[in-house]
């Protein structure tokens, strides 16, 4: 189903295919603790987690396809002169 | 203040796009504020080049990542002008710089802001509202298995890995979230925009935030 959905070529039975299906399982672990209720969450309009088009991917593999942003080091506003800048000292 | 707001609905917010398997968010979120506070100005909401920040920005590493403020300022020093998405088009990959006449449209950058608001998302929103839509990285390790809804937890401050865009935000509900156009496609997430609960640095959304003025 999740090939089909997701559009997906590695045929069944192949290595990478197992490979994707034990990432979907673990996925699917990760999905039951993110979505347990905590008390401090409002709980109607919680975010909910589950499978979607990232669900075969590795956490390793979904942070270097992905997660590719540098941080920036800014300043807090509004002190200026400590680093938060409009323009020319960026350099 | 007002209590929602969504630069979408002064239709200054183009499409949701798909960075594939490119490493680009950084010029997404760039080009995404260049292209709305342009609209914001009175011209026409136009998609411009994201290809071209990815392969011209070169203190940056093209699809293999990049950093917003590097990108920001480059475009401010160097006055590139984007031009139209049609005329140098997304390839998910990072290519070879085209250079264009200098006669040829395009939208340069003349300042940006760069600011930590962590601790005062409420001047945030004002910045949004006054400045248009701004630039933030966050921490989107969690969103790998997003499907809609608040994020109000899961997430850190100060680690941040992603680029977005913050379009809006809504106080109305019982919690008040800002509204984030990410570039991963419209079947992630709501229609590809995640919402992220405000007044708390969740994701770090306020640790580095940064406007364009064109």
């Amino acid at each position: 189903v999740f090939t089909e959905r997701y559009n997906r070529s590695y045929s069944a039975n192949t290595h990478e295919y197992f490979l994707r299906m034990i990432n979907l399982q673990e996925s699917m672990k990760r999905h039951q603790l993110l979505n347990a209720p905590s008390p401090d969450i409002s709980c109607n309009m919680s975010a909910r987690y589950g499978i979607n088009q990232f669900s075969d991917l590795s956490p390793k593999e979904f942070r270097e396809q992905y997660l590719t942003g540098e941080p920036a080091k800014v300043s807090q506003y509004p002190n200026q002169k400590a680093g938060g800048h409009r323009s020319e000292d960026m350099a | 203040l007002p209590a929602k707001f969504d630069w979408r609905d002064k239709n200054v917010v183009t499409e949701v796009q798909n960075q594939e398997s490119c490493g680009g968010c950084w010029a997404f979120s760039v080009v995404g504020a260049v292209e709305s506070v342009y609209a914001k100005g009175g011209h026409p909401l136009e998609q411009l080049s994201v290809q071209q920040v990815i392969d011209c920005s070169y203190q940056n590493q093209g699809c293999k990542g990049g950093s917003t403020i590097r990108a920001l300022n480059w475009l401010m020093k160097t006055q590139e002008k984007l031009v139209h998405e049609s005329e140098y088009p997304f390839k998910a990959a990072t290519g070879v710089c085209h250079l264009f006449p200098l006669t040829h449209f395009g939208v340069s950058v003349k300042d940006f802001a760069a600011f930590d608001f962590s601790g005062l998302e409420e001047v945030m929103m004002q910045k949004l509202v006054e400045w248009g839509p701004l630039v933030v990285t966050v921490d989107a390790m969690s969103w790998q298995d997003y499907l809609g809804g608040v994020i109000q937890h899961h997430c850190s401050s100060h680690q941040a890995n992603h680029a977005v865009l913050i379009i809006g935000y809504d106080t109305t509900g019982e919690v008040p979230y800002w509204i984030v156009r990410n570039s991963w496609g419209t079947s992630w997430g709501n229609q590809g925009y995640v919402y992220i609960k405000m007044g708390e640095n969740i994701c770090g959304i306020a640790d580095a935030v940064a406007a364009v003025f064109v």
